[in-house]
């Protein structure tokens, strides 16, 4: 009996620390794969799409229910004291400018409340050149360009590309790239956009089969697309790009893969797979989308022009690959107009 | 997290009279850091 008491008294201890030996090892791993990347990136070589074990894994983990218990323990009210210290120590651990946040830190309840802050007028200066498109979001510029074949295809990482319409919906009305053809049917297009009294075609058009086939682009307009990380500790309000009108809404409940620089290196169609929300409308200039696309740790994104919005919700097992949920903004038959600069959306935790 | 925009813009055209062309042109570079209310392109 003692000696089998004996070692129950070591199992204990001895797994405890096995684990952390393993986990250590594979965290050195996972700085020494990091480090490798960095030094291959400073000598200009971008490294390729290469799936691994812990991709794999990622797909396994229920991620949206661990996103959902994230925003829960964010959620928790803290001590009026006991703020400073946590939102102090979460801008240190994530590069926060606690300068620009517009409340005193014991006015945030909570780390959810502290990581949707607004920031102090003034803090973000919007270009006002009329003929310019703002940044939405702070974040770090990951690709952009000119999306020339007729597939419309973006660039995910070298070796891996992802289909725009997949991103944005089969339902989408975005033009096709630089049609040849018809221009007189994209400047139909272009002048009912701008004869706003057609009330029904808006409602036609997103019902009708006619008009959900691609919009072919005018031969002198291009289609564009730009790609923007914001990290953890960056501010998580979306402002809008330019003056448009937002037509529809998309909410595709997707995974909640990580969306760092490795995950999209080693996860297949991230973009295309995560929770995220798509507005679609036009501006002076044609077509305009912008899809807000969450991780593990952000699974909210919340709209301003649709409060209601709920997205990261428990799913029904058997749907997992529910087709996107889709609502035609009705205000006067040109959807909800929206200025630059104008806060449109907030991403958040759970 | 990630946002995605696209859209459509002028592109450019062939000046014979060396007008200045009207189309699209980013202004920053992959890896910039960029902050709310800057000119992504013009």
């Amino acid at each position: 009996n003692s000696s089998s008491s004996n070692g129950n008294t070591f199992l204990l201890p001895g797994a405890t620390v096995a684990t952390i030996l393993m986990l250590g090892a594979l965290h050195a791993r996972r700085l020494y794969d990091d480090k490798k990347v960095e030094e291959a990136k400073e000598k200009g070589f971008e490294p390729g799409f290469q799936p691994d074990a812990k991709a794999s894994f990622l797909g396994l983990l229920p991620l949206r229910t661990i996103s959902r218990m994230w925003g829960s323990l964010m959620s928790v009210e803290l001590p009026v004291k006991m703020r400073p210290y946590v939102y102090r120590a979460w801008a240190r651990a994530f590069h926060s400018n606690l300068e620009e946040v517009a409340l005193p830190l014991e006015a945030y309840p909570s780390m959810r409340d502290f990581f949707a802050r607004r920031l102090r007028e003034g803090c973000r200066p919007i270009d006002n050149d009329s003929q310019c498109l703002i940044s939405p979001v702070d974040g770090i510029v990951v690709r952009f360009g000119e999306l020339k074949e007729p597939g419309a295809m973006i660039e995910q990482v070298k070796g891996f590309s992802y289909s725009v319409s997949a991103l944005l919906g089969l339902n989408s009305f975005l033009p096709m790239v630089s049609g040849k053809d018809v221009a007189e049917k994209s400047s139909e297009v272009e002048n009912v956009h701008r004869d706003q009294t057609k009330k029904s075609w808006w409602r036609v058009s997103f019902s009708s089969p006619k008009f959900q086939e691609p919009v072919p682009a005018s031969p002198m307009k291009g289609l564009f697309y730009c790609v923007l990380y914001l990290s953890p500790g960056d501010y998580h309000r979306i402002h809008s790009p330019v003056d448009w009108n937002v037509l529809v809404r998309r909410h595709f409940s997707g995974r909640l893969y990580p969306v760092n620089e490795r995950a999209t290196r080693t996860i297949r169609n991230l973009y295309v797979e995560n929770e995220r929300v798509v507005l679609e409308g036009h501006w002076q200039q044609g077509y305009l989308a912008l899809a807000a696309i969450g991780a593990t740790n952000i699974g909210s994104i919340e709209l301003y022009i649709e409060p209601e919005l709920r997205t990261n919700r428990p799913r029904k097992k058997f749907l997992q690959s529910e087709p996107p949920e889709e609502r035609v903004y009705e205000r006067e038959g040109v959807g909800c107009m929206v200025k630059k600069g104008e806060e449109v959306a907030a991403f958040n935790t759970g | 997290s990630t946002v995605v925009l696209v859209f459509q813009a002028p592109v450019a055209k062939s000046t014979k009279d060396n007008t200045p062309s009207t189309d699209f042109r980013f202004n920053i570079k992959r890896g910039d850091r960029i902050h709310v209310g800057e000119a992504l392109g013009r």
